[in-house]
């Protein structure tokens, strides 16, 4: 645990007068160490630590009986400042609330669209199953729709943001007051299906758009939400995997490249296993 | 001189960031880089262009030299892939499968993610597209049991390849696991040395958990291969890297897109050249 590799820094150093800014900086490279471990991006984590530098090399730290601890909390408190104070939900925008769905392939988005709609059951959703490529993906969204008694609109043979008109309208018919549509995994840098989604975006003009991330990201997480954020100017982030053991910074890369806010976690593989986003809870995973 | 030195401790740190954000892991790059450092001295290398060649040669050396393939000699030879959720399994075996068609091998599917919503739907629409068979009982019915079926199908049928499906499950779920081990059991069952091998595919997107999934899957099940996905992307797959060098275990193959051709034979030198470009 970082709190130990620390202590036993500061350890080495007692006896050898009081505490300097340098002996600080050393015990940084912890830090540094854990960070990268926990897979923050690499220049997320120079930069995190150069604000960090200057809270941790202060004089609660300096004159502390346990700086080890000190710094430990110091950087535990910036984290959960960075990711966002408080948690940030799904905000719903009557009359009819409009969330698009969108990742990298295998992140977790059609289970991720099922958890979302049993968990807003009360607006009454519409589900659109947006994937028109991938193998029986229409019908993994169809057989999740039916578990929650939840209908799905799938347009055969329409492309994703043709099926829009159709679909919004369906809601409007049948008195659904929330439209959550799923749609294909796609690369960053693919600029076909990057660009069927900012078509998608125009045409079901979205009042949530949510980009669904794998919690075990590596470095690639930087690039990932940049480009998806650009093209879409995204509302929030969804973390999913989060029931491993990936210390998710991920979570923190994202968070600090993009401004925008985790809003939710995945927890499981379970259409209940959807949770709000503590920053806290995820700063001490990241630490630990 | 010491200009020259100086020059050299920022190359070097300029190749920690690069093996780093490549996702090999701060220990790995540590360690690689000391043993750099070790090879510069009987390398005399002179400049950053020769550093990073030698860099380059010596991680192409922790890659090479994989062991052949555990063929069965008399009977089908049955493959078992396993993974995390979503990383790519189902996609991959559809490659594989491809894969040794072309090799005019004869090839049997078993569909034995029997948990998932439309998981027997999408290899079944593979295997269609492929024109070969999947075995496969209903939702929700028992993995091991589709496997026990498939073997002794394989068998009967005399299939050169049986490739299993198997559920996407986190290394950390140890009832998951356990399932896995059963599935093994049921195997042996009807094949004694099977499954001939156990292919983990691992995402190129993961970061260091892709290390410690790998740990539990070779450990719990003895897990003899790897198999990278979506290198398609912009991640390096750096932890296949460390994973492969930590466990011994041979990459197989890279996962290039979502087509049925979107599968090579896993190349050191050329892994290594794009990982540092
Ligand atoms: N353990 C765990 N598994 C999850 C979670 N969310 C999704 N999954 C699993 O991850 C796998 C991929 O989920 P999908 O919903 O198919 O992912 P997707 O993003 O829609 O995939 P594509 O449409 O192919 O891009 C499935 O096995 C899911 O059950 C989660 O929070 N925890
Ligand atoms: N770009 C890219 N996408 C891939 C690759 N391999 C698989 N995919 C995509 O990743 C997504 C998940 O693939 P699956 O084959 O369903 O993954 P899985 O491991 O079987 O998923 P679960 O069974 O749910 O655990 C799909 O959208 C695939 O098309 C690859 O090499 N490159
Ligand atoms: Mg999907
Ligand atoms: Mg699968």
């Amino acid at each position: 645990r970082l709190g130990d590799k620390l202590q036993h820094v500061f350890k080495k150093l007692k006896g050898e007068g009081a505490l300097t800014e340098k002996n600080v900086v050393d015990a940084l490279r912890e830090v540094r160490l854990a960070l990268l471990e926990a897979d923050v991006n690499f220049q997320v984590v120079k930069e995190f630590i150069a604000r960090v530098k200057e809270k941790a090399i202060g004089q609660e730290v300096l004159r502390s009986i346990s700086p080890g601890q000190q710094i430990v909390k110091v950087v535990h408190d910036e984290l959960v400042v960075t990711l966002g104070r408080k948690t940030s939900e799904i905000s719903l925008t009557p009359p009819m609330t409009r969330i698009l769905v969108c990742g990298l392939q295998g992140s977790g988005k059609t289970t991720t669209v099922a958890k979302l709609a049993r968990k807003l059951k009360s607006e009454n959703p519409l589900l659109v199953a947006g994937d028109i490529y991938r193998p029986a993906a229409v019908t993994q969204l169809k057989v999740l729709g039916k578990q929650l008694d939840i209908p799905v609109f799938h347009e055969p043979d329409a492309k994703p943001e043709k099926m829009i008109r159709s679909a919004v309208g369906m809601a409007r018919d049948n008195g659904h007051k929330l439209i959550i549509m799923d749609t294909a995994g796609r690369l960053h840098v693919d600029p076909d299906m990057m660009a069927e989604l900012t078509r998608v975006k125009e045409a079901f003009k979205p009042t949530e758009t949510l980009l669904v991330a794998d919690a075990m990201t590596g470095q690639d997480a930087v690039r990932i939400a940049v480009e998806f954020d650009k093209l879409l100017d995204v509302d929030g982030i969804i973390l999913t995997k989060l029931d491993g053991d990936a210390r998710g910074g991920a979570a923190l890369s994202m968070r600090i490249v993009t401004g925008k806010p985790i809003k939710m976690i995945g927890v499981g593989e379970k259409i209940t296993d959807l949770e709000v986003f503590h920053p806290d809870r995820i700063a001490s995973r990241i630490l630990d | 001189f010491t200009r020259s030195r100086k020059l050299d401790e920022e190359m070097f740190e300029q190749l920690e960031e690069i093996l780093i954000e490549s996702d090999i892991g701060p220990r790995m790059s540590g360690r690689i880089l000391g043993d750099l450092r070790t090879a510069v001295k009987t390398n005399k290398v002179s400049d950053s262009a020769g550093l990073k060649a030698l860099l380059q040669a010596e991680m192409i050396k922790l890659l090479k030299s994989p062991p052949a393939w555990n063929h069965n000699s008399d009977g089908p030879t049955i493959i078992l892939i396993i993974g995390i959720n979503g990383v790519g399994k189902t996609t991959t075996i559809a490659k594989l499968a491809n894969h040794f068609l072309k090799q005019k091998k004869k090839v049997l599917l078993a569909a034995g993610d029997t948990f998932r919503a439309a998981a027997i739907d999408q290899l079944k629409i593979w295997a269609e597209r492929l024109g070969v068979d999947c075995i496969a009982h209903q939702d929700g019915s028992d993995a091991a049991a589709v496997c026990f079926d498939a073997v002794t199908a394989a068998k009967a049928r005399q299939v050169d390849i049986l490739i299993i499906d198997t559920a996407g499950r986190l290394h950390t779920k140890a009832h998951l696991v356990e399932e896995l081990k059963k599935i093994k059991r049921s195997i042996q069952k009807v094949e004694e040395g099977a499954p001939h091998e156990t292919l983990l595919v691992l995402d190129a997107t993961t970061g260091q958990n892709g290390l410690l999934q790998a740990q539990v899957f070779y450990r719990e099940v003895d897990t003899s291969g790897l198999i990278l996905t979506k290198m398609d992307g912009t991640a390096k797959g750096g932890v296949a890297l460390t994973v492969s060098n930590e466990l011994s275990l041979p990459i197989r193959f890279i996962g290039l897109g979502e087509k049925i051709d979107d599968l090579t034979d896993f190349n050191p030198r050329e892994f290594i050249t794009a990982l540092f470009e």
